[in-house]
């Protein structure tokens, strides 16, 4: 089954399970213990984020362990996102014609 | 505007999930997403274009570090077409000067492409008569998702800072049974929601695919609503200005 958003609230054992879970199920390895650290920090960090989500959301959402849940934020935007569109962008209000009369 | 609409469920329109990896491609996948399944609309005919020739035949250079839809467009158009991904298959990486477009025979191709009207009902209306369409979102929200529909507000999930781009399948309405059902919504009440098929894997979301709030610009969806136009040539006459 699923690892699901209330895992955040696990003692730092039980965590470590789940995260030992984390990297079975999406084949996880890291190259060094100090690495495997980390992950873990950014892990629970994702967890407890995943939790924050759940409250906020208005929906039927559910958030929690996903294959992403060891990277940081920024890793996460680095990785899997396009260039952000700015202002630049075409838009279809500023391609339509004024009326007529009008500059 | 039909109540419910889901393109998954017509035989051989949407091609299965793919993974993009650790390249930054969304607009590629879902560029070719939409191409693939308006050719199989509009001619009956399923097929696998090439992400990877969009990647080695972009103008704009590395697009493993990001794109724009309407990029992935004008590469078709300047080449007469897509050669097939089993001829041409993705890699993951980007080799600019190495674009092997000519070598291949093109499996699919398209007319031109367009932006749609950017309000949710036109959106819906388009995707229920024409097919699936392409649209860019704050992703901000998906790396901790695992399923349902999801409902942001600008605080949680800023519509204009849209980040990612996916592939819009269908919409419907389900029960409100989650979690925040009893606190934000009426029991019983349905939410309206749009399918999308992301480019993450089919382990990540809903076998690959998630949910957002229809009706409220969930994540900015309306801000970039683009698809390819797939049509049979139209023999065009030509015209002249009077003397």
């Amino acid at each position: 089954g699923s690892l699901r958003a209330q895992d955040a609230g696990l003692q730092p054992l039980e965590l470590k399970e789940v995260f030992t879970l984390f990297q079975i199920r999406y084949n996880r390895t890291y190259s060094s213990p100090a690495e495997r650290a980390r992950r873990l920090a950014i892990f629970a960090h994702n967890l407890a984020q995943a939790q924050q989500l759940q409250e906020e959301d208005l929906g039927t959402a559910e958030f929690g362990v996903t294959p992403f849940s060891d990277l940081t934020e920024e890793e996460f935007g680095h990785i899997y996102g396009h260039r952000t569109v700015t202002g630049g962008a075409p838009s279809v209000d500023k391609a339509r014609s004024e009326e007529r009369g009008q500059p | 505007v039909p109540p419910s609409c889901d393109w998954r469920k017509a035989a051989g329109v949407i091609s299965p999930i793919r993974d993009q990896g650790t390249c930054a491609c969304c607009w590629a996948m879902a560029a070719a997403g939409n191409i693939e399944a308006l050719w199989a609309i509009k001619f009956h005919q399923f097929v696998q274009v090439s992400v990877q020739e969009l990647l080695d035949c972009d103008r704009c250079g590395d697009g493993c570090k990001g794109g724009f839809v309407w990029d992935a467009f004008v590469t078709v158009l300047n080449n007469s077409g897509l050669a097939s991904e089993k001829d041409y298959p993705f890699r993951g990486d980007v080799r600019s000067h190495r674009c092997l477009a000519k070598k291949y025979k093109k499996v699919a191709w398209i007319q031109d492409f367009m932006m749609l009207q950017k309000n949710e009902q036109a959106i819906a209306r388009h995707l229920a008569t024409h097919g699936p369409i392409t649209v860019s979102i704050n992703k901000q929200l998906l790396q901790q998702y695992q399923r349902g529909v999801i409902k942001a507000t600008p605080a949680t999930c800023d519509p204009r800072l849209v980040d990612h781009t996916v592939l819009l399948v269908g919409f419907g309405k389900s029960k409100a049974v989650g979690p925040q059902a009893g606190a934000q919504s009426h029991p019983g009440r349905s939410t309206p929601y749009w399918i999308l098929k992301n480019s993450w894997g089919a382990r990540w979301g809903e076998n690959g695919y998630f949910r957002l709030h229809q009706g409220s610009n969930t994540c900015g969806i309306t801000k970039l609503p683009l698809t390819a136009l797939v049509d049979q040539p139209v023999k065009k006459h030509p015209i002249s200005c009077p003397p």
